[in-house]
């Protein structure tokens, strides 16, 4: 564990809880796009099966499960709790168009071929794309509310700071994982990619955020 | 190579 790491874990924790605030406290998931959502679901999930077989630290496991069920609580108060403010029709991105090129990819790039490896795998690269959803129903909304702003620049920087942890423990450690760095790069683009997809996208302040 | 199939990352 380094500093890089941490803070980078720490920016995906803050962007997920301000997600999740942002729906309790304003009883809304408006501008959230649930597809979004349900990818990150399957990326924790299929990534953090080795809570069952593999010991890492109390810090690591006791993340994992924080991201498994804080995942779960979303997917929850979009698709149940709070359905009726759920804009599907601007959630219109095909996931299909992701899971199939990462499960194929996960098929044929991969550490080794064993269950879960090639789901540790799927997860890596689908983890990668997963905003994408996301940042299309933002573009074709054309408005963007401010804890949304704050939540792609944490989950943008999380990995963006992921791959300077990558480049100290190769120096540190001669520890490096190449598709993990190869999604990581690509998922930190996509980010990049995004805020320039989305500039000229109008601020709104949603009317329930201004209440205390 | 086993160490590296051991993610010790999130």
């Amino acid at each position: 564990m380094n500093i890089f790491r941490f803070a980078a874990d720490l920016l995906h924790v803050f962007a997920i809880a301000t997600l999740l605030l942002k729906i309790w406290n304003t009883r809304s998931c408006a501008g959230i796009s649930g597809k979004s959502q349900i990818l990150f679901g399957l990326v924790y999930v299929t990534r953090y099966l080795d809570l069952f077989t593999t010991y890492v630290s109390l810090y690591n496991s006791v993340m994992k499960v924080f991201f498994v069920v804080t995942s779960a609580v979303a997917i929850f108060l979009i698709y149940v709790q709070y359905k009726k403010t759920y804009e599907h029709d601007l959630d219109l991105f095909r996931i299909e168009l992701l899971l199939l090129p990462c499960a194929m990819l996960s098929l044929v790039i991969n550490h080794e071929d064993i269950v879960l490896e090639v789901l540790w795998t799927f997860s890596t690269y689908l983890e990668s794309v997963a905003i994408i959803p996301q940042l299309f129903m933002v573009k074709k909304s054309g408005g963007i509310e401010k804890f949304m702003i704050r939540y792609l620049i944490a989950f943008g920087s999380y990995r963006a700071i992921y791959l300077i942890n990558w480049a100290y423990r190769y120096i540190m450690e001669s520890h490096y994982d190449l598709i993990a760095i190869f999604a990581g790069i690509l998922q930190t683009i996509i980010y990049i990619l995004g805020f320039f997809l989305l500039r000229g996208v109008k601020v709104v302040v949603s009317d329930k955020e201004e209440e205390p | 190579d086993q160490d590296q199939l051991t993610h010790d990352e999130l």
